[in-house]
């Protein structure tokens, strides 16, 4: 899973 | 990865899309403001820096990818292509949308969630999104006859966000601590600027009539 800072969002 | 969240970005791709088949196949940019684009140039470009430093899927890499081109793509061509550039009113598009990103740069360093270049840059980009619309909605006003294809643009760019907002209701409810505020105020107050297009756009589509947005 993509750690929390990582934006992983458009 | 929900269905909010890729209803989401296929409406935003659908959007991009629109616009530039019509730009390529009908060489025309009437009614389009080349301010909401550079706008979003701007917003891709400061929203995507970590494009080559932090991978998070193919699928990811490749949107990115393909928002950055088709942005910077629709810019060129209404600005340098001939034929298309002859098409773009610029009396109309008047819009001092360079005043728009000193606020958003200002409250990029006040409010964002940690205080690196990085951050800033993708929260201004959040900022910035969210009122990009403007000088496209201000134009809208002044022309007065809007084509299919422009208002089907604006539609499905406004509709994007508010998949958006169901995908972080979403997120919040399946994932611990996913908490982003900015990015829910930002996305909200963005869906809701399109909020009287929606309507005179529902309308037109419901009394079958062109879309008039009132003086």
């Amino acid at each position: 899973v993509a750690p929390d800072d990582v934006k992983d969002e458009l | 990865m929900n269905i909010f969240r890729l209803a989401g970005d296929m409406t935003h791709l659908a959007s991009v899309l629109v616009l530039l088949l019509k730009i390529h196949t009908i060489k025309s940019c009437a009614g389009v403001s080349l301010k909401t684009q550079e706008l979003y140039v701007i917003v891709f470009a400061t929203r995507y820096l970590d494009i080559f430093t932090s991978f998070v899927s193919i699928y990811n890499s490749l949107m990115k990818l393909i928002f950055l081109g088709s942005s910077f793509s629709i810019v060129w061509y209404m600005r340098y292509h001939k034929a298309v550039h002859r098409t773009y009113d610029r009396e109309q598009d008047t819009f001092r949308h360079w005043f728009l990103m000193l606020p958003c740069i200002l409250l990029a360093l006040l409010i964002h969630e940690k205080f690196t270049f990085f951050e800033v840059m993708w929260t201004f980009s959040l900022y910035l999104e969210a009122v990009a619309i403007l000088p496209q909605l201000v134009l809208l006003q002044r022309t007065r006859n809007i084509d299919n294809l422009t208002g089907q643009y604006i539609f499905l760019l406004g509709g994007y966000r508010g998949f958006y907002i169901l995908n972080w209701i979403y997120r919040y409810f399946t994932e611990p601590h996913y908490v982003h505020w900015i990015t829910w105020i930002s996305g909200l107050v963005q869906t809701l600027l399109y909020a009287d297009f929606f309507y005179y756009y529902f309308l037109s589509w419901k009394n079958n009539k062109k879309l008039q947005l009132p003086a």
